[in-house]
């Protein structure tokens, strides 16, 4: 048996909305430790990995590990049924159930909706993350400032060269109708952590990413107020949103372009 | 010009 009470399905709705455009389909993994997504853009160039712990629920009861393959197009349209302040339960039975249920309660407890969403069987490749890759530069910024960033190369040019300088990190894209170059710099005065932009460097580092992936990646900016960005040359980018204290994260693993 | 290389270059299957 399965279990799981969270205080605010927004939380999970948001998580959603983090992957769905990403990802169409995969294994929510249910164990002790929480819920854990993992699952590759369809042309495996970019990786997603959530995890919602089991403390960061109000209600957790994992028997035994079971992974419920969503289609996640369908779960996106039960999660829109759950008003701004509603608790969310999720229940399946061991295994090889057929379905999930999603249920939602007001705040005043006075209107329960119930929904029972199919499963289905997914078999997805499960990639080893190294935990211990150290970056050689880590740019820390509120996520606002990053999706607008990303949403406003984005109009330039498809691949953009981050790269990061003892004079700050520089966004570099080109395209069709030309070049843009956005240039940022450590500001660790600002009045709420939150505002600040952080950026620790090892050594300068610059790689090229596209442009695609990274505009899927700020659909998490929701979901916390700052944003982590780790590269290292010939690694995959990091790109990562902590949702709350201790709840659990969305991490997105971007592979680089590299020069023929 | 450059490649985009796949993610399953770098983290190896579980």
């Amino acid at each position: 048996m399965f279990e799981a009470r969270m205080a605010q399905a927004s939380t999970l709705k948001k998580v959603l909305e983090a992957v769905k455009d990403m990802v169409s389909e995969g294994n929510f993994d249910c164990s002790e430790e929480g819920i854990c997504l993992q699952a590759m853009d369809v042309a495996h160039v970019s990786l997603v990995n959530v995890l919602l712990r089991a403390q960061g629920f109000e209600m957790f009861r994992c028997d035994r590990n079971l992974a419920l393959g969503i289609q996640l197009a369908n779960l996106s349209k039960v999660l829109n049924c759950a008003g701004k302040d509603d608790a969310v339960t999720v229940k399946a039975e061991d295994e090889g159930a057929d379905t999930a249920e999603f249920m939602f309660e007001s705040s005043k407890g006075d209107r329960i909706t119930t929904f029972e969403l199919t499963l289905m069987d997914i078999d997805s490749e499960h990639l080893g993350v190294p935990e211990d890759t150290t970056y050689t530069a880590v740019i820390k910024m509120p996520s606002t400032e990053f999706r607008r960033i990303i949403s406003d190369l984005s109009t330039i040019g498809d691949t953009v060269t981050i790269e990061v300088s003892k004079d700050g990190a520089s966004f570099q894209v080109s395209g069709d109708i030309g070049k843009g170059n956005l240039c940022i710099q450590s500001n660790t005065a600002a009045d709420k952590p939150s505002e600040r932009v952080e950026i620790t460097m090892e050594e300068p580092t610059k790689q090229t990413y596209a442009m695609r992936y990274l505009s899927f990646f700020t659909k998490a900016a929701p979901l916390s107020d700052t944003v982590t960005i780790s590269l290292s040359p010939d690694v995959p980018l990091v790109v990562e949103f902590n949702i709350g204290e201790e709840v659990g994260y969305v991490k997105y693993y971007l592979a680089p372009k590299i020069t023929e | 010009a450059r490649k985009q290389t796949s993610i399953t270059a770098y983290f190896a299957k579980r």
